[in-house]
Order: C-alpha cells, then sequence, then structure tokens
C-alpha cells in the first residue's frame, strides 16, 4: 500500500551477539570443535572460527571439515601467540604487548587473517620508533 | 607501568569476507 516503512536499527546488536557468543564458548555452550594449539585444548565453535578466519574458512566450509571436532595445528602457531587471536574472535579486541607481538603476528599469518596482521605490523612498527 | 592497556581503535574491516554467492 505505499506506507512508509520503518526501521528501528539496534547499533548495540553485533556487539552484544559477541558478547553471548563469547559467554557461550566459556560455559562451553555448543562449542562444537576442540584446537590443540601447542598441545593445549582450546574450545570454539566453528561457525565463529570460518567468520573469522581464512585458513578455518578453507577447513570447516568443505564437506570434510564438517565431521572434525579436534583439530590440531601441526608445526602450527603457538599458544601464546593463538589465544589472543580467539580472543579476539569473540570480542573484537587484540591484545598485543611487545613481548607476544610476534607470535600473534605469526599465528595471525598462519590464520590468514590479513587485517589483524597489518595492525600487527603497526603496532611492531610503532613499538621499534623512539 | 605493568597492567596500564592503551587502547587504539581500529576503524578499518577486522576479518575477511565471506564471498557471496555467485
Amino acid at each position: 500500500d505505499g506506507a512508509l516503512g520503518y526501521v528501528r536499527e539496534f547499533t548495540r546488536h553485533s556487539s552484544d551477539v559477541l558478547g553471548n557468543l563469547n559467554e557461550l564458548r566459556l560455559r562451553g555452550i555448543l562449542t562444537d570443535v576442540t584446537l590443540l594449539v601447542g598441545g593445549q585444548p582450546l574450545r570454539a565453535h566453528k561457525a565463529v572460527l570460518i567468520a573469522c578466519s581464512g585458513f578455518f574458512y578453507s577447513i570447516f566450509r568443505s564437506r570434510a571439515g564438517v565431521g572434525v571436532d579436534v583439530l590440531s595445528l601441526p608445526g602450527g602457531p603457538e599458544a601464546r601467540g593463538f589465544a589472543p587471536l580467539l580472543d579476539f574472535m569473540y570480542t573484537s579486541r587484540l591484545r598485543l604487548s611487545p613481548a607476544t607481538a610476534p607470535a600473534v603476528l605469526a599465528a595471525a599469518t598462519y590464520l590468514q587473517m590479513e587485517h589483524v596482521v597489518q595492525a600487527c605490523h603497526r603496532f611492531i612498527q610503532a613499538s621499534c620508533e623512539p | 607501568q605493568e597492567g596500564l592497556v592503551a587502547t587504539v581503535k581500529e576503524a578499518g574491516r577486522s576479518i575477511h569476507e565471506i564471498p557471496r554467492e555467485e
């Protein structure tokens, strides 16, 4: 009938959804994969991993990836570089320090998270400047 | 200082874009 429609946009919605997903992760609710990183088991949701990482996108989107519920990353990132990335995926906040940045950069490169790689390079560059 | 955290806002894209179904 051509009546003017209205849309109510809840501007906090995406961060509220992410916060709830992080709470589900911390409580192990609906987590569907265990990542063995440096021997340390980390539970996560494949959907979040695939949404955030080109590496996981290529693994879990394939039919073979559907049945995977434990994934070890041999020769992959060390836990101290991977854990901050997993937290970033679920919080949008990437914790970096001069001591951890190289390990996070290596893990982000491995996980094909290009935008985070660039941010790590900017951080390391800034850390080197007097 | 131990524990001091400076937050830098990154306005750009944060993660890859999943290609839209052709």
